[in-house]
């Protein structure tokens, strides 16, 4: 959903 | 996911569990910043709004409600457990965290991604994160000494900072639209805020002595 921002990190 | 992430993620996790394995082994939480905790248990639940409308991996959803349960069972048992809340160090903690809370509010209403409940709870928690620790290092501070346990929470906590600065250069240099300038710049902040206390965590650790802070 997010490849391109830090929001599938933790 | 690269190492570095995945270094990060365990790091911080290991840093929880030395908290809860501290105050479950010794009944005690001494030197530990319920403000702090509270503050991160908030960061959780604000940045994981997303865990039940966006979906990315087994891992993250998994971690995700980890963080949450096991940042919550260390405030509850900080403030509720018959044992533990009498060794709280509540005349040391007096940080007013919730300037810290608005400070962060505020911010995040005006620089985030999107202006949506989530994204702006997403960039709340972000700020929130970056600065969360300072009534621990404030408590730690004044109370001088800091036993081995609570130290080698505080120094997970730095070491997942420094995994995640390092995952977010090796993703900057691999993925070719990887945005991230609330996360790094608010990382940038939240792991110069531990600098000072490694310094001082290298020098106990290099002279092998108990770990003093400079009052």
């Amino acid at each position: 959903a997010f490849p391109s921002s830090s929001k599938d990190e933790l | 996911m690269n190492i570095f992430r995945f270094a990060g993620d365990m790091t911080h996790l290991i840093s929880i569990l030395v908290l809860l394995l501290k105050i479950y082994a010794t009944k005690s939480c001494a030197g530990i910043s319920l403000k702090t905790q509270e503050l991160y248990a908030l960061v959780f639940v604000t940045r994981y709004l997303d865990l039940f409308t966006d979906f990315i991996s087994v891992y993250n959803s998994v971690m995700k409600v980890v963080f949450i349960l096991t940042s919550s069972a260390i405030v509850w048992c900080m403030r509720r457990h018959r044992i533990v809340k009498r060794s709280y160090d509540q005349a040391l903690d007096t940080f007013r965290h919730l300037f810290l809370v608005l400070g962060c509010l505020v911010l995040a209403l005006i620089v985030h991604d999107k202006f949506t409940f989530q994204e702006v709870f997403w960039a709340f928690s972000i700020y929130l994160e970056a600065v969360a620790i300072l009534p621990q290092l404030v408590l730690l501070q004044r109370s001088g000494n800091v036993d081995n346990l609570t130290g080698q929470y505080v120094f997970f906590l730095g070491a997942y900072r420094a995994f995640y600065i390092l995952n977010w250069i090796y993703r900057y240099l691999t993925e070719q639209h990887f945005r991230l300038w609330i996360s790094c710049i608010s990382g940038l902040v939240q792991t110069a805020l531990y600098a000072d206390f490694f310094y001082y965590y290298y020098i106990s650790w290099k002279n092998n002595s108990k770990l003093q802070l400079p009052s």
